[in-house]
């Protein structure tokens, strides 16, 4: 400035805007190393960016607000009945359903089974799976329910009809080998729960050797089926339980938000490894 | 002299916890983190004077660091201001595959501040 003159001070000029370029540019590179820093503490490559409105199973945000306000001693997933004291990692798997979609009546299904898939590829490979749950959703139906309430009115031997009327055998299989054939599938029976449809609840069964085999082997995973029996151990429907979307009387699908909150899911309980162990070497 | 050295102190306050609320949203974070929005993650900050007092949760090392410091400041610096005490927390968020994910991540929270 002091030679002054248009030249210098066009020259002054570039130099400010470069300088401010360089600082833009600098300060995106320094924000993208902070991102990335951020991201790579919580064990993620990139910024996720969720191709669908934001929709979380209730069990999820349930889970989140017990955490949330536990005492902070005391974090933990501590699911009743599930191995998870080590676990700090939860993921939620709904099924495929395309197949339902195109024909949600038959697909997968003849009536008292049904095919599902689950895509857990997602899961992290160094994550130590500790537990892993199937919850369905069981419906009551107040028809029935209504009918049996006056039935056990009744003798005693009718009251211990009605009330094995209302219970029925759930199995769960992991399918090992599907074939066009439905008999002749190969499956193995990975848990069984008897169900009473009294009352609605959200039941859970083991599906964790079907994990492990699915983590071990990707192309192993050919699904788990739910059949749903009476006490007897006969084919029964599986009106009660939400397993497929059903149809309305117009031939349309159920209502999406309402499937989505009752359809069935698979619930992983993994370690990363980042845990605080409890029984840590005691500061002096 | 004493009321300077007082004086000297108010101005420089001694180690202790600040608040630091981390916002998701504002960050555009809240496409992805379903819950918290954001949480109150905290910072420490202050001096960590000689004498060292029992509530600034000094260790044995910064005593004498402090020590050692106030006798000669060129031999070693003041004891930092650090946290001493964290807790995790509990995220609620989907992944890149548009799973839901709940985790724990520890020491994300200041619970306790101290001169080490």
């Amino acid at each position: 400035c002091t030679y002054g003159g248009r030249t210098q001070r066009k020259k002054d000029q570039q130099t400010d805007d470069e300088g401010q370029s360089l600082k833009h540019k600098s300060r995106e590179a320094v924000i993208k190393a902070f991102e990335h820093n951020l991201l790579n503490m919580f064990g993620l490559k990139e910024k996720p960016k969720p191709s669908r409105r934001i929709q979380v199973p209730q069990y999820m945000l349930d889970l989140y607000n017990e955490q949330a306000n536990s005492p902070v001693s005391s974090m933990n997933f501590n699911v009743r009945g599930k191995s998870t004291r080590t676990a700090n990692t939860v993921r939620s798997f709904h099924h495929h359903d395309h197949d339902d979609e195109k024909n949600p009546s038959a697909a997968n299904s003849n009536g008292h089974s049904h095919k599902l898939t689950f895509n857990v590829s997602t899961m992290a490979e160094d994550e130590v799976l500790t537990a892993a749950e199937l919850r369905l959703f069981c419906k009551t139906q107040h028809s029935i329910s209504k009918r049996d309430v006056t039935d056990t009115r009744d003798t005693e031997n009718t009251t211990q009809h009605s009330i094995q009327k209302l219970k029925h055998r759930v199995n769960v299989y992991q399918i090992l080998k599907p074939v066009s054939n439905s008999k002749d599938i190969i499956k193995r029976l990975i848990d069984t729960k008897i169900v009473d449809v009294r009352n609605a609840t959200w039941e859970s069964f083991d599906v964790r050797p079907a994990i492990l085999d699915w983590r071990r082997s990707p192309r192993a995973n050919h699904g788990i089926e739910v059949e749903v029996l009476d006490s007897r151990g006969r084919p029964s429907g599986h009106r009660n339980f939400r397993i497929a979307r059903s149809v309305t009387e117009q031939g349309d699908l159920e209502d999406e938000t309402r499937w989505f909150e009752e359809r069935p899911l698979i619930v992983t309980y993994t370690d990363d490894g980042r845990q605080k162990r409890a029984a840590g070497r005691s500061t002096s | 002299s004493r009321e300077r050295n007082n004086r000297k102190r108010r101005l420089k306050p001694n180690c202790r916890r600040h608040p630091l609320y981390v916002d998701f949203t504002s960050v555009g974070w809240n496409s992805w983190i379903v819950a918290p929005a954001g949480y109150q993650a905290y910072y420490c900050q202050g001096e960590c004077p000689f004498p060292l007092v029992d509530h600034l949760n000094a260790t044995n090392h910064a005593i004498v660091q402090t020590l050692v410091n106030s006798a000669s400041p060129q031999l070693a610096p003041k004891a930092c201001c650090v946290p001493t005490d964290l807790s995790p927390i509990s995220m609620l968020y989907l992944d890149e595959s548009d799973a839901v994910i709940l985790k724990n991540y520890q020491d994300m929270v200041v619970e306790g501040c101290g001169c080490r």
